[in-house]
């Protein structure tokens, strides 16, 4: 069962001044940081099963904490996956999506099953030298995502195999060759 | 070689070609242009001297000198530029590095920057910021945030409700910062929107800075008992990296800017993920 207790509880605690500000001993610091931390565990059940009340669908959720340094096992690994935004604004937003991956090209979809353009760039030398053995991903896969006020958007993504990138490269060799038409 | 500047629909950002730092930011939609230099630089913390046996600590900022040093003089870069984002690397040192991002069709460039280990082997604790220079006339005002609600006009060397004889330069001009810090004149606006409580200053007319990190030595002796030392999960001191998201507009357009932004900053889509493929469900 999911239980947003446990974070309301750490959060609590975490007003004190000594947690605003960071004037407390170091022991202090782990032990708050330890109670967040079982606080969003706790919450994290709690969404999953809310996100698979809302779709109809009892998905392996998995939320990944150290996206901001390019690790996240399932995208690292998975040939498909699904990613959803859940937005908490009252209005529709875009973002940037990046996730760490190992392949060299993807496809992503959105919601209505259109392509969504995407672009991967190499995981730069300063986020592997901080993320010190956690993941080896070798690539972050970026694209542009948006959710509406205070729902979701679910983005399927797929790594796509040598030869749909040959077939791919074979098209776009084959557009250029022939003169366009505007219309 | 090193890149000359990257560009949007709404911005366009140059990059000194010699030493690979900032230099000038345009906004292309209002036709505006700021020279804005922006590096990261290091204060020594004090230890106490003659003046005051207060060191800088857990609750005290105080810096043994009023001008910081610069972290580089010079950084390394590389260009990342494709049809969705456009990026330069700067490595400022083994420490210190940041990223000037600019994705397709956003009206704000994207500084993240990743500081610490801080070394501390010198012997010397290091308070870490992140300044923006420009050529704004600011007449020693700068504008923080109150806990991201109302902004506050903030005063160099100044209290509104008392003479104020400014023993520190430095630490006597620093607000708490919770998500924005800006500058302006009568036309222009450079605001940074931040994603973490962070203390700010302008100690220079048209200078604006932003505190990222410290690491010290000594204990300040207001309570803690303990210097802040934090020693990360690898014990030789923690890594830290957030993003500034910097708008430059005119003053009339920058709050529509900025509030719009800080809210989606702060209230930022949770990403969750899904191998896929599982059963459908319903509740009983």
């Amino acid at each position: 069962e999911g239980d947003s207790a446990v974070l309301r509880r750490a959060m609590a605690v975490a007003q004190h001044h000594d947690a605003v500000s960071g004037t407390e001993k170091q022991h202090v610091a782990n032990d708050y940081a330890k109670r967040l931390a079982a606080g969003w565990d706790a919450c994290q059940v709690l969404v999953s099963n809310a996100l698979a009340s809302i779709s109809g669908n009892k998905e392996n959720f998995i939320y990944c904490n150290y996206l901001n340094i390019s690790v996240c096992p399932l995208t690292e690994s998975a040939g498909t996956f699904m990613v959803t935004l859940y937005n908490p604004l009252g209005r529709r937003v875009s973002w940037n999506v990046r996730l760490p991956v190992k392949g060299a090209s993807y496809s992503v979809t959105d919601p209505n099953g259109q392509m969504v353009p995407n672009e991967v760039v190499p995981v730069s030398n300063f986020t592997r030298a901080v993320r010190r053995g956690r993941g080896d991903a070798t690539h972050e896969l970026i694209f542009p995502a948006s959710a509406p006020p205070l729902g979701y958007s679910t983005y399927t993504i797929s790594k796509m195999a040598n030869r749909d990138l040959r077939s791919r490269l074979a098209k776009r060799i084959r557009e250029q060759a022939q003169p366009r038409v505007d219309t | 070689w090193s890149p000359r500047e990257i560009q949007n629909e709404h911005l366009r950002v140059l990059f000194d070609p010699v030493t690979g730092l900032l230099m000038k930011i345009q906004n292309l939609d209002k036709s505006i242009s700021l020279p804005v230099s922006q590096s990261f630089f290091w204060y020594s913390a004090s230890i106490g001297d003659d003046d005051s046996a207060q060191a800088s600590g857990a609750y005290i900022f105080r810096p043994n000198h009023s001008e910081p040093l610069p972290v580089a003089r010079g950084v390394r870069t590389y260009l990342v530029k494709n049809k969705l984002v456009q990026e330069v690397y700067q490595n400022f040192s083994s420490w210190c590095s940041q990223v000037v991002r600019l994705y397709a069709g956003q009206a704000y460039v994207e500084l993240e920057w990743t500081v610490g280990p801080i070394p501390v082997d010198d012997g010397l604790g290091k308070e870490i910021i992140s300044r923006f220079e420009t050529s704004l006339q600011t007449d020693g005002r700068f504008y923080t945030d109150s806990n991201g609600r109302e902004i506050l006009e903030r005063r160099r060397d100044y209290r509104a409700t008392w003479n104020l004889s400014q023993t520190e330069a430095v630490a006597g001009n620093y607000y708490p910062v919770n998500s924005r810090i800006y500058i302006k004149n009568k036309k222009f606006q450079l605001t940074v929107l931040t994603d973490r409580s962070q203390g700010g200053s302008s100690v220079a007319d048209g200078s604006m800075e932003l505190m990222v990190h410290r690491r010290l030595l000594y204990d300040d002796n207001r309570g803690v008992g303990e210097p802040l030392l934090e020693p990360g999960v690898y014990h030789d001191g923690l890594v830290v990296r957030g993003r500034h998201l910097v708008f430059l507009d005119t003053v009339e357009s920058s709050a529509d800017r900025h509030r719009l932004q800080a809210q989606q900053e702060f209230m930022a889509p949770q990403l969750v993920l899904a191998p896929g493929g599982g059963p459908s469900f319903h509740r009983g």
